[in-house]
This record gives C-alpha cells, structure tokens and sequence, in this order.
C-alpha cells in the first residue's frame, strides 16, 4: 500500500458525506446503497464512522459529473479515467467524483459503482494506489462480484496504519 | 509520400498518447526533471510489475488502455 505525501489523514473518526447528484443509469436508492456498502468497506476494519448529511456542510462529498467539472481535472468520455478523489483536507479535499459518461452499474460488469466508490473512498481517507495487484487500491478497474468482495491485506494494513484497527 | 505520412502520423499519436497518460499519472512535478519519457516508461513499468524496457511495447500499450482511476499512481 501507499499513502500520499505527508501521510494526509482525517484527523477524526467520525466523518460526514454529502450525495450532491445522481447518475441517470441507475435508480437514486442503488447509487445510496452502493455508496454505503462502500463506505463499510473501510469502516469494517477501522474505527471510522460515516454518517451521511443532507444540505450541509460534509467532509466528503459525492458528485457525478463529465468532462471539466470545476476542480481542474477533466472527465475523459468513456472509458479510460472512471473516478477521482482526493486526499484528507479542507475544500476539495476528501470529496469523490465519477465520471458520468460511464455506464455505471450495480450487479454487472460494466463500471461497478460500489467497487469504483469503495476505491476512491481509500483516497478520501489517505490511500494512494497500491502496487498489490489484487488490492483495492489498484489504480486499474477490475471486475469482482461485489456480493463476495474482501478488502485485501495489503489494503487492511494500509488503512489500519493511518486510523488503527477497529475496536472489538 | 502518403503511406510512409500516415505511419508517422500514428507514431506520433502513440507518442502524444504516451506522454498524456504519463503526464496524468506520472507527473514530472513528482521526478526529477531530467527524467526523459524512456525512464518515465520505465517508472509506469516498475510500478505495474510489467517486463522494464523503457519503450511503448504490447504489454505496456495494453495496461495504458484499461480503465482506471484518475489519480496519479506517483504521488506528487
């Protein structure tokens, strides 16, 4: 695994996310849904909390959106780039977007929004990508069935270095 | 003579395509700057635990066309 520069981390473990947009492929109850899952992904192993919050202010937020989307780092169409975060801080800091000119999905292969939201929410707590090729952090989408997806190792340690370990 | 034009043309866009996902995902602010495109290939091919060449062969082009996040593998 790999942190970024400076080892950027939250310096509380209960965060808030804002769902600002939606996608039109799929129905706004599985965007929530997936953007849940993926949060428990990180909140599983750590003693992060994410609470999600409506018209206010939120240390993470969520948006879709295409090409140049006011942050200086355009959307590229269809394939290639699928998402970006960015790591703890004030601002933009922490908050998650995805390219909407992808066909996102909930079951099927085509881009999975839970495993793309479960990647880029490593990087809104403080992960870079990993080199482990079965990681999550894995700069490159690949498809797993997200009803019998695991966090790897590698991933554990990594986030567990930057917030500990859950409590049992 | 046009068919030797048309096989610059497209080197020169594997070329441009080359340095665009290497700009995006291995920024020079992120190396030394007398880093030329070979070592900066070599990076991307270190990183990917692909065969170091420093050149754009079969293996290097095929990780380059997946999709895959937007944030740079070096982190800067």
């Amino acid at each position: 695994y790999n942190t970024f520069p400076g080892n950027p981390r939250w310096k509380k473990t209960h965060l808030t996310y804002k769902i600002v947009n939606y996608t039109p492929d799929l129905p706004q109850k599985k965007v929530d849904d997936a953007i849940r899952r993926a949060f428990m992904v990180w909140s599983d192993v750590t003693p992060l909390k994410f609470q999600r919050v409506f018209n206010r202010h939120a240390d993470i937020v969520i948006a879709f959106a295409r090409r140049e989307h006011g942050d200086g780092y355009p959307f590229d169409g269809r394939g290639n780039t699928l998402a970006h975060a960015f790591a703890p801080g004030e601002g933009l800091g922490g908050d998650a977007h995805f390219d909407d000119d992808e066909r996102w999905s909930e079951y099927n292969k085509e881009v999975n929004l839970f495993l793309v939201a479960a990647h880029e929410f490593g990087h809104s707590l403080g992960l870079a990508h990993s080199n482990v090729r079965h990681a999550l952090m894995y700069p490159i989408y690949k498809y797993v069935n997200p009803a019998s997806f695991r966090l790897s190792e590698d991933d554990k340690r990594g986030i567990q270095k930057l917030y500990g370990r859950k409590s049992s | 003579f046009p068919a030797q034009l048309q096989q610059e043309s497209q080197s020169n866009t594997a070329f441009e395509n080359v340095k665009a996902y290497l700009d995006k995902f291995y920024p020079v602010s992120a190396q030394p700057k007398s880093l030329s495109l070979e070592d900066r290939i070599k990076e991307m091919q270190r990183f990917f635990h692909l065969t170091i060449t420093g050149k754009l062969d079969a293996e290097t082009e095929e990780i380059m066309k997946q999709p895959r996040c937007g944030v740079p593998d070096i982190a800067g």
